[in-house]
């Protein structure tokens, strides 16, 4: 099945 | 110092309702533009981004940079303590150790006084990229609750397909599958009830509906929703708020296959 993305992976830390 | 009057406590009271489930201790970041939130749930799977602009107070005044730390469990009880009609005040000071929060009566003399131990929070801020989605969908925010938690009862995850079609939402479970689609449609009567797509490119992505269902918990605080999407990017999930404030979600997709 599909895995789960992490936010992060997405969204850099300030 | 921070002294934040707001008309309705119970805006702050549905704010604060949405959120506590999805997340548990944040930073509250108050300055002169208002107050703002910004925290991942603990699997870091959803962000919530919240903004109530100082136009939403009135008066509202900051003079410097302000993290109240709070615990949204706290919080909730001393929100249950404010009548939904109330005016509501947010105090604190400069360096402060707790956060005021006085709860007027419209109607009667009566004036609540309760205080919030404040917690130390680290938080790391996310940068959150100025995207241009795909797919903007707005739509009635009752009906994507109601979408949202029928395909639960069947199905962990829903896939979000956008297309010259409209907008379909689809679901595969053990004991079989839903789908619902929507297309454009305008009801002149009740603008509410508009459902309207703007599309550049067609989209398809996967999410949990966990997540979903528990974004929906913000539908009372807004009669439409918002639903960003582009391919591989995290999904918006948008409820505007009066004076430009806003609750918006984002969800990672799911990935591969």
């Amino acid at each position: 099945g599909a895995g789960q993305g992490n936010i992060m992976s997405f969204f850099g830390k300030k | 110092m921070l002294e934040a009057r707001l008309e309705q406590a119970n805006l702050f009271k549905k704010v604060v309702d949405a959120i506590k489930d999805l997340v548990q201790d944040c930073n509250f970041d108050c300055n002169d533009s208002g107050i703002a939130l910004q925290a991942m749930d603990n699997s870091h799977v959803a962000l919530v981004s919240m903004m109530l602009r100082s136009e939403s107070f009135a008066p509202f005044r900051c003079d410097r940079n302000i993290a109240l730390g709070i615990n949204l469990t706290s919080l909730t009880k001393v929100l249950k303590c404010a009548q939904s009609d109330d005016i509501l005040t947010l105090k604190a000071e400069d360096a402060p150790d707790v956060v005021e929060l006085v709860f007027e009566s419209a109607e009667s003399d009566r004036i609540s006084e309760y205080s919030i131990k404040l917690m130390d929070i680290d938080q790391e801020h996310l940068g959150i990229p100025e995207t241009d989605y795909g797919a903007t969908i707005s739509m009635p925010a009752a009906e994507f609750q109601r979408i949202c938690r029928d395909l639960i009862a069947l199905s962990e995850s829903v896939s979000i397909e956008c297309s010259k079609e409209g907008v379909k939402f689809a679901c595969q479970g053990d004991i079989g599958s839903g789908a619902v689609t929507l297309r454009q449609h305008t009801n002149v009567d009740k603008p509410e009830m508009n459902v309207e797509i703007n599309m550049s490119e067609p989209v398809s992505l996967t999410f949990s509906l966990k997540y979903l269902v528990n974004f929906c918990k913000a539908s009372g605080l807004s009669n439409q929703v918002r639903l960003c999407l582009s391919n591989e990017v995290p999904l918006l999930v948008e409820y505007s708020l009066a004076n430009n404030s806003h609750l918006r979600f984002y969800l990672a997709p799911k990935i591969g296959d």
